[in-house]
């Protein structure tokens, strides 16, 4: 899994939400318990909790909308994008937008709850038969009111139970109507409208008037989609009309002729070739609860996992039997923590602890234990001092040991004390580690067992005060052999370690010395805005530095960069 | 076996036009998830060619890591998706 750059969770657990407006694809009932379950999946594992607010801003503002719908992000039709959403904040952070062109289900095809008729609102059912015709949408055969109905079982005629599905001549939804159903014909800006329009409108939303006049009461609805209206194309909301001709040939059903991308679509008239009004075939359509609890995720702080069976996964799957994946879990409680008891009510953390840093990778670098001044400092008289450090462009390698910075560079090293700022040296690195090498590519001081690791080319060697082990070779670790050098070490919390080499890196367990699980990463994509082939990196009073030639980056504890520098005059002073 | 029938691709009004050809839909793809181009706040423009961009997609997708235009790749960028960047910035 992974999390937004900056520690990006709300700071509370009482979350809030508002439905701004619904798609015509399925009723708001199904909409709104769609939306309601999708939060539960989250709920149910950390002890976040989802109150839907009906007016005012609430934390999450849930929105449908078209290609471009008011952000700088827009949708592209039906297919492709389906719903993207912000990662927790202010204003448009936290919000989720779903793509209205695409068909809202519950994954498997038209979801139609039926109102009225004799069976309590019931879901139609699909296929069902009806006078030993088999049915796979609502139908007005049977009815002169052209009201289209289902069964709400498997065979009409044996069970006799009904429902009507939706349609403008039942009800309509938001608006200011309270729900009338359509009047037709309907007076609009001095027109009359047979029929449901998208006229007076840019979000390309049905609408009717519920009186006869528009213009003299004001009153409107929007259109339920019939389950058999077309999607997307440009007769939005209309139905299939069988047979049509399309290219001189009748269809009686839709069809994937004409297109290059197999979707099924249908003409609204009886003749394509002349009147050119089309739309995609309702298919099974994308769950909105799957989705939604996609989205929501994002809007807590999860980003995208590259686990196939996660829900963060970025791409659309439909799956049955819904629960969230481990990796979701582990994601989503290393932002909250787990579910606590049946009324979760988490401790809030007092101001002295720091919010747990988000990513495994990280705990906040200030978390970690400065390293204690040495009390007994190894004097080793300076060599050469000439050798000026000031000189040099680039270092070997650059480290905190015994919490002062120390510079490598040609068996030398200087040593920044941490009191004074003024470097020191330089020293032989020879001296007071005889098995080490010359050029030292990084090093790093375990801060638990104050343990030396020094790393050169493809070995590595351990200092344990002057005793040494090594040289061991860095494939020991679980590092693969087709590293040329460890050219980084960072590290991350209690005992773990990243070593970078080219544009990844590695978590080393150093209690297991062993690599975890999960690795290599790419550097750019986990540390933004650092250079992917920094020739150096090691943590300094809770900061991370990237050194490249002679510049630094410099990334706080959120995993910004705050500083980019002069290795030579920020950090040796010169 | 009949041959099959030439089908004839015809251009609907209001269609949301998307026949661009595999390589500028890897292109559009990659920059729109943020493989490609991808600005920093730091001002740092990671400069990454489309052969190391596709890898990262295929790492992140979990498809093999060719670093090419290969088939399993071009249907993954055609699965409807989520709109959010794979990566972040």
């Amino acid at each position: 899994y992974k999390t937004f750059d900056g520690d990006l969770k709300w700071d509370h657990n009482n979350v809030t939400y508002r439905i701004l407006n619904y798609s015509p694809d399925m009723a708001s009932f199904l909409i709104d318990d769609a939306f309601a379950r999708a939060f539960k999946v989250w709920s149910d594992v950390t002890p976040l909790t989802f109150t839907r607010l009906f007016d005012g801003t609430a934390d999450i503002m849930i929105s449908f909308g078209k290609t471009d719908h008011g952000d700088p992000y827009p949708f592209d039709g039906k297919d492709g994008l389906l719903a993207h959403a912000y990662p927790p904040g202010e204003g448009m952070q936290g919000d989720a937008h779903f793509d209205d062109d695409e068909y809202w289900s519950l994954g498997k095809g038209p979801a139609v709850k039926t109102l009225y008729g004799n069976a309590d609102g019931a879901m139609c059912h699909f296929p069902f038969t009806f006078e030993g015709k088999s049915y796979t949408t609502c139908t007005t055969d049977g009815r002169s009111d052209d009201l289209p109905w289902c069964a709400t079982t498997a065979d009409y005629s044996r069970d006799k139970k009904y429902g009507f599905c939706p349609s403008e001549l039942l009800y309509t939804f938001g608006g200011n109507a309270n729900g009338a159903e359509c009047v037709f014909p309907f007076v609009f800006l001095g027109n009359e409208y047979d029929s449901c329009t998208t006229e007076g409108r840019s979000d390309g939303y049905r609408w009717c008037a519920t009186t006869d006049n528009f213009d003299k009461d004001k009153k409107y609805g929007f259109c339920p989609s019939r389950d058999t209206t077309v999607i997307g194309g440009n007769s939005e909301g209309e139905s299939c009309h069988f047979p049509f001709v399309f290219l001189g040939k009748e269809y009686d059903s839709c069809t994937s002729e004409g297109r290059g991308d197999g979707k099924l679509w249908c003409s609204t008239t009886d003749n394509y070739d002349e009147d050119k009004k089309w739309g995609f075939c309702p298919d099974q359509g994308y769950s909105l609860f799957l989705v939604a609890a996609h989205e929501f995720g994002h809007a807590l702080g999860l980003d995208h996992s590259n686990i196939r069976e996660a829900l963060m996964f970025p791409m659309y799957s439909y799956v049955e039997d819904f629960s969230l994946h481990r990796d979701d879990i582990e994601g989503i409680q290393y932002l909250y923590g787990p579910k606590t008891g049946p009324d979760p009510t988490p401790p809030q953390p007092d101001s002295t602890t720091t919010a747990p840093y988000p990513d495994p990778d990280e705990t906040d670098p200030t978390d970690e234990p400065e390293p204690t001044e040495p009390t007994t400092t190894t004097t080793t008289r300076p060599v050469d001092p000439t050798k000026d450090a000031c000189k040099l462009t680039k270092f070997d390698t650059i480290t905190v040991i015994e919490g002062g910075l120390h510079f490598f560079k040609d068996g030398h090293y200087w040593k920044m004390s941490s009191r004074s700022d003024k470097v020191n040296g330089p020293f032989s690195i020879s001296e007071r580690w005889p098995a080490l090498p010359a050029v030292i590519d990084s090093a790093f001081e375990d801060l638990l067992t104050k343990k030396l690791y020094f790393f050169s080319g493809t070995r590595f060697w351990v200092y344990t005060g002057k005793s040494v082990l090594g040289p061991r070779s860095i494939e020991k670790l679980g590092l693969p052999n087709s590293i040329q050098k460890v050219e980084g070490a960072l590290q991350r919390g209690k005992g773990k370690v990243l070593l970078f080499s080219g544009e990844e890196y590695w978590r080393l367990d150093v209690k297991a010395q062993k690599i975890d699980n999960g690795y290599p990463r790419y550097t750019d994509v986990v540390f933004g805005g650092v250079p992917n082939d920094a020739h150096d990196v090691f943590l300094y009073k809770g900061h991370i530095y990237f050194c490249r030639d002679r510049f630094y980056w410099r990334m706080n504890s959120r995993r910004q960069v705050d500083r980019v520098g002069y290795v030579k005059y920020d950090l040796l002073r010169c | 076996w009949s041959r099959p029938l030439k089908s004839t691709t015809v251009t609907f009004s209001g269609d949301i036009i998307k026949n661009m050809t595999d390589t500028e839909l890897a292109e559009t793809y990659l920059k729109k998830f943020g493989y490609l181009n991808t600005v920093h706040r730091s001002g740092f423009q990671s400069m990454v060619s489309t052969s190391k961009a596709l890898k990262r997609m295929q790492r992140q997708m979990g498809l093999e890591e060719t670093g090419e235009l290969d088939k399993s790749t071009l249907e993954a960028m055609k699965q409807p998706r989520c709109g959010v960047p794979d990566v972040a910035n």
